[in-house]
Parts: structure tokens; sequence; C-alpha cells
């Protein structure tokens, strides 16, 4: 028997709306520490990795550890029954196959339940060597988005360089090109929120494709903070901490010159 | 021009 209940219900229905533009349907692993998620995009250039932790929801009970294979689109619709503020019940027998999920408003004067089928899904586990990251940049989500709405406007491809100056994110397309630099303001009164905070071992320049960045920061609203993690020649990690709840990362393959 | 990679060339299948 798998139960979990979260008051903010609201968080699961950000996280998926954050997951479905790259993932198409995936496995979400449950255990007793909590639920896990690793899936790749089609073409095989991004991982979502998506970590719940037990201790985050208001109720958490699996008995057997199993992976709940879900289409995500059809989660999202199911999801769009939630309201703002409902709190949310996941259950699923341990040899169901299909997960129920119960809605109820704060005043418990509305509850809906929706049953989705469970699907059998070839899990694509990979294993994530510990990167020791050469430059770790820690700003504003919602800021982070506007970065690259904004430059996407002028090409695909990104190239972000972090240097003693900053972070700086180029982008050149037939239209021309544009720059946005981000500095370290850890040294000045910025509010939290705003906060740039760059922590350089060695400068770092890397290309990207601007369209998965931009499905990444579909996860803005689930948390105020992104960390950015480059390395020469590695996987770029961009990672939402969701405070006491978990998080969700994702890694992009760089584009190579060529 | 620009060569997209993929994730297979940095993890390994676990």
């Amino acid at each position: 028997m798998f139960e979990a209940r979260l008051t903010k219900g609201e968080l699961i229905k950000k996280v998926i709306e954050a997951l479905k533009d790259l993932v198409t349907e995936a496995n979400f692993d449950i255990s007793a520490t909590g639920i896990q998620l690793q899936a790749m995009d089609s073409s095989h250039v991004s991982l979502c990795a998506l970590q719940m932790k037990a201790e985050g929801f208001d109720h958490f009970r699996c008995d057997r550890s199993m992976p709940l294979g879900i289409n995500l689109s059809s989660m999202s619709k199911v999801l769009k029954c939630c309201n703002k503020d409902d709190i949310v019940t996941l259950k699923a027998e341990d040899d169901g196959d299909s997960i129920n999920f119960m809605f109820e408003s704060k005043d418990q004067d509305k509850i809906s339940d929706f049953e989705l089928k469970l699907m059998d899904i070839d899990s694509e586990h990979f294993g994530i060597p510990d990167t020791d990251y050469k430059a770790t940049v820690t700003m504003s989500a919602s800021e982070f988005t506007r970065i690259c709405n904004d430059l996407s406007i002028l090409g695909e491809t990104v190239a972000i360089s972090v240097g003693k100056d900053g972070v700086r994110f180029s982008v050149s397309g037939e239209m021309g090109t544009g720059n946005m630099t981000v500095r370290d303001n850890t040294s000045s009164d910025t509010k939290e929120a705003d906060r740039v905070e760059i922590d350089m071992e060695e400068p770092v320049n890397l290309n990207f494709a601007l369209r998965y960045l931009k499905s990444f920061a579909k996860a803005a609203p689930l948390t105020d903070r992104v960390s950015l993690c480059l390395s020469r020649d590695v996987p770029l990690l961009v990672k939402y901490e969701i405070p006491e709840f978990g998080s969700l990362s994702y890694y992009l393959a760089p584009k190579i010159d060529d | 021009y620009w060569l997209q990679r993929q994730l297979s060339a940095f993890f390994n299948d676990a």
C-alpha cells in the first residue's frame, strides 16, 4: 500500500508542470524514504531528476518499493482539477494497476477523486557521476526564467560564461546578438530573493540549447532560487531546491563547436 | 555550427 498526503497539494501540480514539456511518461519510484523520478527527454540530451522526501508530506506510507509508471500529460490533465489550496492524496495498491488522486478543498466542502491507469515503462536509470563543479551560480529562479525567455528571441544557442566579472549569457543569431551579464551582489544590501552568488574556482564557458533551459525554467514557481553548476565539458546542472520537500534537478549536455 | 551532444557521452547506464 502506498499513500501520500500533501496539504500544499499545489506543489505536485507545479512539479508536473515543470516536467511535462520534457518527459511524456516516467516511473515515479516510491519507497519508504519518498518519491524519486529520473527521466530523459526523447532526444537523450537532458535529464530530469526529482526527489520528494517522505518527511515533506503530511502523511507518507509505502509498504513496498515500486515504480509507478505514469503518463505525465494525463497526470497534468487530472491535476488541472486540483485547486490552488487543495489537499492532495495519492494512493496505490501494491499489486494494483492504477493510481488514485484525491483533491480535498481546504474547508472540506468539495472532494474529487480520479483514477489513472499505470503503465509499464522501461526505465533508463543513469549513474550520474559526482562532479566537483568549477563554477556555481545561485540566483533568483524567476530572473533565470526571464533571461532564458528574453535571449531566445535572438537565437537557439546560449553561451554561458562564468568569469571574474560575473556570469554572462550570450546569444547570436541572424537578427543580431545579445548579452546579459549578472554580477555577484552578495556584498551589497540586495534582498534575499534577488541575490546572485557566484562561486568560481576557474572560468567556465559552455554552450547550451536555449529550448531546454526554457523548459527547465518552468520549475521556477516551485521555489525562489536556482543554482547553475558548470564545469568544462560536462553537462550543466540546473537545480531547484524546494525547501523541506526535496529538489528538482535538470542536466543538459553541452553543445560543441563542430 | 553547434553540435548537440547526448547525455550518454557523460553518464553511465546504471
